[in-house]
């Protein structure tokens, strides 16, 4: 299930793979 | 630590956008909710921009949403 993996975690200086790719 | 504006964020890609608002956001939470602050900033993230970016001129709605974001967390690792 995709639940498992959210929330998205943000982690300073990484960048952020939560946003829905363009 | 230097103020996030509506200007900075408009001369960034979304992608970039996101970025900025993390970086800004994630040592605020840090300072109440140390554990969590990676998976809050996170939920807040999903917020639109233009909402991040009043929340972060307006310190007590975005400890609104800190809260919120924590009952959320909470009942969806029940």
């Amino acid at each position: 299930s995709s639940s498992v993996n959210w929330p998205p975690e943000f982690r300073p200086g990484e960048p952020w793979k939560g946003y829905p790719n363009i | 630590q230097e103020p996030l504006t509506a200007s900075m964020l408009a001369s960034a890609r979304p992608q970039e956008e996101k970025q900025m608002l993390g970086e800004w956001l994630f040592p605020f939470i840090q300072a109440t909710h140390p554990t969590l602050a990676s998976k809050i900033t996170g939920i807040l993230l999903e917020i639109d921009n233009s909402e991040l970016l009043h929340m972060l001129e307006s310190p007590e709605s975005l400890r609104y949403k800190v809260d919120e974001a924590v009952a959320i967390l909470q009942a969806h690792q029940a």
